[in-house]
């Protein structure tokens, strides 16, 4: 199966799939970030 | 007084009917089987698609009107855009409490 | 194995009149589910597609175990919209099990299985009042709870067994259970009921015969699989999930931006012991993202072994 519409539409699940995955990382990412900051603001918190 | 809205009754009914088994399908072939102006079609299509009777889109270009095929795609890219703003005012948020 | 097939009259007479569960509301705590009962379910979920579906189990006990070795569909649909869809089944059952009886075919009614398309395997309130029901005039009575969107999607089946306690039972603290993605629409309904029942352990089973069968049908299953895609047939599923998770981290940005800093740590501390709203989010995110990538890794090694020309 060697078509450009085949080709098209493969690529383009590719794309959906590995952007899915991108957003997934960055909800991992920025979840890490709020524990980390709370953790800073907990240590360093004045009060 | 009502013959204006039978009209559109009825050409509503076999437009639905011609472009059932069809993704694309061009206006003047409409036109043709309405015995319409082409203008009149598109003003027609235009009122399905907006009370979403019709899901599709108009080529004015080409005068091509697409049935169905984008739609399928845009409530995952709407997903993903959705997501993709949260993502970035949740960082955002993050950002303020530091 | 063959031998859970055979059905005593006598016996399950005398394990029904010593009512055990009136004395322990845990008293049952395992299932056994035959292959073709477990197909025959799965088959009749995966028909119903987005719309909830309903059938009877019929089968036995042993001990603390039932054992489900058939079941069949009710012509009900919708069972999350009504109090007691199974009503306007009632006369199908009883004309379906009287039936059995005069072809030789003597088990029981065991209990009762419906399906959650997309939404995970849980009792909600409606499901709750049921089986509390069923529970109250045809003991034992089990509720099995399948979602077959989540099995297409995960390539297992996603299939749960319940009992619900009395009315006014209170249960142990039993720590925190087995984590699920529920989606936010359904999150009050599962959080609010939760206590009410407890969960059974499945496992399965098959007769020689079926073991026979399923080598023969081995190939042609493999030929189905390995041409299927799971990123087209899962596509509508996985973009409900992903709007899904889009609200879901709405909702936890309020939290985040309104909650105590502090406040969780602390509850932590406490032992609470619950994730916070945005861990949950990332173990939903994983769990898609890693469907995702199953999908797509039979794409390109298919593409790899077929349509790349070797140099």
């Amino acid at each position: 199966c060697d078509t450009e519409a085949f080709t098209r539409e493969y690529l383009t699940e590719y794309n959906d799939t590995l952007l899915t995955l991108y957003l997934a990382a960055m909800t991992r990412g920025t979840h890490t970030a709020n524990e980390v900051v709370d953790k800073y603001v907990m240590a360093y918190d004045k009060q | 007084n009502y013959v204006e809205d039978l009209l559109k009754k009825i050409r509503t009914q076999v437009l639905l009917k011609i472009i059932q088994p069809y993704t694309r399908v061009r206006i003047p072939f409409i036109a043709a089987k309405l015995n319409i102006p082409a203008p009149d079609v598109e003003q027609l299509l235009v009122s399905l698609i907006l009370d979403g009777r019709v899901a599709g889109c108009i080529d004015q270009v080409n005068q091509i009107l697409e049935v169905g095929s984008r739609q399928e795609g845009a409530k995952r890219y709407t997903a993903l855009e959705k997501w993709a703003n949260q993502i970035g005012s949740l960082h955002a948020a993050v950002q303020n409490k530091l | 194995v063959d031998a859970l097939f055979k059905y005593d009259a006598a016996e399950q007479q005398l394990a029904q009149s010593c009512k055990p569960w009136l004395k322990d509301p845990h008293h049952y705590k395992h299932v056994r589910m035959s292959a073709l009962a477990l197909l025959k379910i799965a088959m009749h979920a995966r028909s119903g597609g987005n719309l909830e579906v309903m059938g009877i189990l019929q089968g036995k006990v042993v001990g603390d175990t039932f054992i489900v070795i058939d079941s069949f569909a009710l012509p009900v649909e919708g069972t999350e919209t009504r109090v007691n869809a199974q009503a306007e089944a009632y006369e199908y059952m009883v004309d379906f099990l009287d039936t059995n009886k005069a072809v030789h075919r003597p088990e029981n009614a065991v209990g009762w299985y419906h399906s959650h398309p997309g939404y995970g395997c849980w009792l909600s309130g409606i499901d709750v009042n049921t089986q509390m029901m069923n529970q109250q005039y045809q003991e034992p009575w089990l509720a099995v709870v399948v979602d077959p969107m989540r099995t297409m999607a995960a390539g297992k089946v996603e299939i749960g067994a319940f009992r619900t306690y009395p009315k006014d039972y209170k249960p142990a603290d039993e720590g925190p259970s087995e984590y699920q993605t529920i989606p936010l629409d359904k999150i009050e309904d599962f959080g609010v009921h939760a206590k009410s029942y407890y969960p059974l352990d499945i496992t399965f089973f098959k007769s020689s015969t079926d073991s026979h069968l399923l080598d023969l049908l081995w190939n042609k299953y493999w030929v189905a699989t390995l041409s299927a895609s799971p990123l087209i047939s899962n596509r509508d599923f996985a973009v409900g999930q992903i709007a899904d998770v889009a609200e879901k981290l709405e909702q936890a940005e309020g939290q985040l931006t309104h909650g105590g800093r502090l406040g969780r740590f602390v509850e932590k501390k406490k032992g609470a012991g619950d994730d916070s709203a945005l861990s949950k989010i990332c173990r939903d995110t994983s769990k898609l993202a890693a469907e995702q990538i199953k999908g797509l890794s039979t794409q390109v090694i298919k593409n790899a072994l077929f349509n790349c020309r070797l140099t």
